[in-house]
């Protein structure tokens, strides 16, 4: 909260939007406020009504460098926008810099986003240490609802809960990393990390960190789909293929190479495969290996091709795990193929499965 | 000031972004201070901020330390009165 923790003394505050950027059109513009808005009045008694005209409590104005608060903004990034908190006069005005390209998708900052954000400090909310909150200082997007437990504690504290809160279907549950039955839906090593991608969240796991990182897939690629089919890396071209239905894409660290997505069946596949569980590079080969249902194909990194004599039975090559995988990655000289609960540690000189154990203890569960 | 000379990994450039970033967000005070002086203040003020974030708090301008303070954000201060 602001020093004295400031708040309306009403739970009917009024919004005047003074002007408008030329980024977007009007009707987004007054969409994505509205928007914004709601984020708070669904979960506390406030309502917003929009003036057209004279002052209204929260006077929203799009504006560049000094734009009459003697608190200029910076120009395109840094500083994106400011709220004051609730009080009479600029009390909760919320300024926007002009300098900023703003958009209602991830291409460009999102206005509703950092709107939601702006009108929590204009209700009375200070800026949150938790980074999952829409209330913490630095932008990033995330699709779906933005606000965490974290901003409606704080706004609960200041305006007490909805008394007649909209059924609202939560937010899925992340999956958690012990869950015995835990399955995954692609890994792959990141320039000496982990990454494993499951539902709409992806693990980093970092060998000199105890504690693997859980993230969105959309907060990190706002780009790529928000589920994962296979993922692999090619640490000779330092690049990540993701692949998502009959799309791929190209990380470069954790860049999304430009050029991409492309088509799955760039690659040689044929046009009947629309999704690839699996895939892993093998360093000592120059092979790639693609997993789609019971079959693999093997791709020849170096001349750019499908081998030839392939699709082949998944069964027949690499006995001891079943006939379909759902995710595979090479490491430390070894494959490794998830599937459901369990995970397959296989040796390639050995020709067989080496050990069998959770999928999950890859996380030290 | 001087840049302090413990801190002569950092470009000057860096430094004074840093400095403004600390002036905005953490109420580091304007103007000249005593001999000394300035340097601690602005090491109190870079350790505030490290805490707020849940970086590794050293009271030096590390690289993970610039990295968030030139990320996008909002102009509202962190801490502290607003101004």
């Amino acid at each position: 909260f602001f020093p004295r923790n400031l708040k309306w003394p009403s739970t009917n505050v009024t919004f005047r939007i003074e002007n408008y950027t030329p980024d977007l059109p009007k009707s987004d513009v007054d969409k994505a406020i509205r928007n914004a808005f709601n984020v708070w009045s669904e979960v506390t008694p406030l309502h917003f009504k929009k003036l057209h005209e004279g002052i209204a409590d929260i006077m929203i104005s799009f504006g560049a460098k000094e734009h009459g608060d003697f608190n200029p903004f910076d120009g395109q990034n840094g500083l994106l926008a400011h709220a004051y908190p609730p009080g009479i006069g600029i009390g909760g005005d919320t300024h926007f810099d002009e300098d900023e390209n703003w958009s209602k998708d991830s291409h460009e900052y999102n206005l509703f986003l950092v709107a939601s954000h702006e009108f929590g400090h204009a209700l009375g909310l200070s800026h949150s240490t938790d980074p999952g909150a829409l209330m913490y200082p630095v932008y990033s997007y995330a699709p779906g609802r933005p606000l965490s437990q974290d901003d409606i504690n704080g706004i609960q504290e200041l305006y007490g809960p909805n008394p007649n809160p909209p059924h609202v279907k939560p937010k899925p549950v992340a999956p958690e990393k012990c869950d015995p039955m835990l399955s995954f839906d692609a890994v792959t090593e990141l320039r000496g990390e982990t990454v494993v991608f499951k539902d709409r969240f992806y693990w980093r796991i970092h060998p000199q960190l105890p504690d693997p990182d859980q993230m969105l897939i959309k907060s990190t690629w706002p780009s790529i789909p928000k589920k994962v089919d296979a993922a692999y890396e090619n640490p000779e071209k330092d690049l990540v293929f993701i692949f998502s239905g009959i799309k791929m894409w190209a990380l470069n660290g954790y860049n999304l190479v430009e050029g991409y997505p492309k088509y799955i069946h760039k690659l040689g596949l044929p046009k009947s495969v629309r999704k690839i569980d699996a895939a892993l590079y093998v360093p000592d080969t120059g092979k790639t290996l693609f997993f789609t249902d019971e079959k693999y194909w093997s791709y020849d990194e170096r001349k750019g091709r499908m081998d030839v004599g392939y699709p082949r039975d998944i069964e027949d090559d690499f006995p001891g795990i079943g006939d379909e995988v759902d995710a595979a990655a090479f490491h430390y000289g070894h494959l490794y193929f998830y599937h459901n609960e369990i995970r397959f540690e296989y040796s390639l000189s050995a020709r067989k499965v080496i050990q069998i154990t959770r999928a999950n203890s890859i996380f030290n569960c | 000031a001087p840049l302090p000379t413990e801190e002569s990994g950092i470009e000057t450039k860096d430094w004074l972004s840093a400095e403004k970033y600390l002036r905005r967000f953490y109420n580091l005070p304007l103007g000249l201070q005593g001999a000394g002086k300035a340097s601690d203040t602005m090491r109190q003020k870079v350790r505030e901020m490290q805490a707020f974030f849940r970086l590794k708090v050293t009271g030096n301008l590390d690289s993970n330390t610039l990295e968030v303070m030139s990320m996008p954000r909002c102009g509202v201060p962190d801490v502290g009165e607003y101004n």
